[in-house]
């Protein structure tokens, strides 16, 4: 499994569709402060359906939503998609190629489409469940967040080991 | 799943002392099981780490730097144990002295063919150590844009 | 000593919002009493900040740097309005990329005169504002030493 | 009022009798991960009277004491000395140069001086009240606290006012 591209529209400071692709090897983000770089990891976060609104810095899930800036208005969608090659057949899917993507609505009414097929939230939680990038992984680590690992209870700590073993 | 959860634990711990003395250049770290077992739910892990020169020390007194560098071994023996297929690291190099960004540049090289990493840095040491390189940058708009930058003007 | 917290709030808005427009360059920052009043206990101070460019934002919202950098302004617009004699800050710049970084220098040094500042970093364009620098390390004992760098061998 | 030196021996990292002059401007302290620099801070909190063990990192006081290394034994003895030039007069105190002393035994007995001369705790406290530099003061920002500003509550950011006041 590797990531191909994520696409970004109407998400948080990304206003206009914004598409990154990855490489295989190591790939760094850089820019000023307040830039968007966060973003892009929230971004990640969210279209592997990441529930809880603190884990993506706001007060309710619509602020995910771009918020409108000096220079453009509000707008009322937000839309990620994430594109993975499954060659090795590692997600649990007969497709070479992977698309999930998830949608959020001013209204609050929220999408989640596997390779343009809408699907539930869970299916897409189920997709990636035994990878390791499930929502609580370790897979992701925010900012500010590296020393969490050292100051987590013990009983946590115990817990990775047990979505580990 | 008792055996597997031990079986994991003593590898995760091995692998974490291996890459904190490759990180520290020296020293001890160690990760211990604590409570009554066998019943997982009653169990606990303790880490106990000693910068190298140093006697064992309790997590609270070590420095800023010393706790991320030890996070980061920490979460690298995990990816080596347990490999997920990517990961998305954000600013974790922001309390590390240069030299220890370097060491952290080296660590990112010697996972590439095991992973994806996304690395969000502000440290010439890390970027350097990247395959490909984007900025993001905020437009006169207010918003954000992103764009691919050549390695090659990357300033030393 | 009602009469003089409101002299005292009004006197550390404006620096707030002085120096935060000096440190981004533009934007808007505002202090704001909440609460019923006129009973000091039952007040308390909202922050609102807007990066340039942006709208008025949710403290939460904002990037590490863009919250780094408004509690640098709100710390300075304290130290204007009550000054203290010295100030010890400890890696306070390791969240700003390098441009804020050199606009945190050059705020170090127009507070110089007002204040003694002790400012412990990693970063070079904080380091350049210094009058002095002293090097810390560890020596082959595990124990701490200090040495004075001549500010004529720090690396450009 | 103006710091003139520290002198530390014995605390925490601090083994050896260590002095850092001070100048008028800005004075930097750099060096390695691990190094010591966190300790200085520490050092100026502390002999300003400091009673919080947690804002000195530790788990009891005993800890500020020099605990050891690979090279040399533990001591019994931890002391700071901060030496201020009162030539300005803002301290009260008819000196115009000012040390103050704290020491910690591993006994648990602690002493404070104000130039050689033996007092209690609440004399160090009171010397600096209404310098801004007290123990509770915006003076001193430790390692990762900067955004404790932004977040503390509408309460406690009141009350900065009430002593800046
Ligand atoms: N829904 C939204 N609509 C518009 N802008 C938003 C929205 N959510 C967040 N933002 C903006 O995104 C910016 C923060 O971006 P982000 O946290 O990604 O910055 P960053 O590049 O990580 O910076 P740093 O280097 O300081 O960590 C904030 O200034 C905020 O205004
Ligand atoms: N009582 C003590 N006795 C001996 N060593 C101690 C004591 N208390 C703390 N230390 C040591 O001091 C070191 C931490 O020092 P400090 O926090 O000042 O580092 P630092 O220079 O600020 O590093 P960083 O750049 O990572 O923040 C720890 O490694 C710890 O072992
Ligand atoms: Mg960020
Ligand atoms: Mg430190």
């Amino acid at each position: 499994m590797q990531l191909r591209k994520l696409t970004m529209q109407g998400f948080k400071s990304f206003a206009d569709r914004t598409q990154i692709v990855f490489e295989p090897g190591i790939t760094a983000i850089v820019g000023p402060n307040g830039s968007g770089k966060s973003n892009i990891a929230d971004a990640v976060r969210w279209v592997l359906g990441e529930q809880s609104v603190r884990s993506l810095r706001g007060a309710h899930m619509e602020d995910v939503i771009f918020a409108g800036s000096q220079g453009k208005r509000a707008l009322g969608l937000a839309e990620v998609s994430l594109t993975i090659d499954n060659s090795d057949g590692q997600l649990p899917v007969p497709f070479t190629e992977v698309t999930v993507c998830r949608r959020l609505h001013r209204s609050g009414e929220s999408e989640y489409l596997i390779n343009q097929t809408p699907c539930r939230w869970k299916d897409v939680v189920d997709l990636f469940l035994d990878t390791g990038v499930g929502r609580d992984a370790y897979a992701i680590v925010s900012q500010g967040n590296v020393e969490a690992l050292l100051s987590a209870s013990p009983e946590e700590r115990r817990q990775w080991f047990e979505t580990a073993a | 799943t008792q055996e597997l959860f031990h079986k994991s634990f003593q590898a995760v711990a091995r692998q974490f002392a291996e890459l904190y003395q490759e990180l520290f250049g020296g020293g001890v770290a160690q990760l211990r099981l604590v409570g009554e077992g066998p019943d997982l739910d009653s169990l606990g892990v303790e880490v106990m780490v000693q910068p190298p020169g140093k006697k064992l020390q309790h997590l609270d007194l070590l420095s800023g730097g010393e706790k991320a560098l030890a996070a980061i071994a920490l979460l690298f023996a995990f990816l080596r144990e347990r490999p997920a297929p990517f990961c998305v690291l954000d600013e974790i190099d922001s309390a590390l002295d240069d030299a220890n960004v370097e060491r952290f540049a080296r660590l990112l090289q010697s996972f590439k063919g095991r992973l994806q990493l996304i690395v969000i840095t502000h440290r010439q040491g890390t970027m350097s150590a990247a395959d490909a390189l984007y900025g993001v940058s905020m437009n006169g708009e207010g918003t954000s844009q992103l764009f691919s930058v050549r390695l090659a003007d990357v300033p030393a």
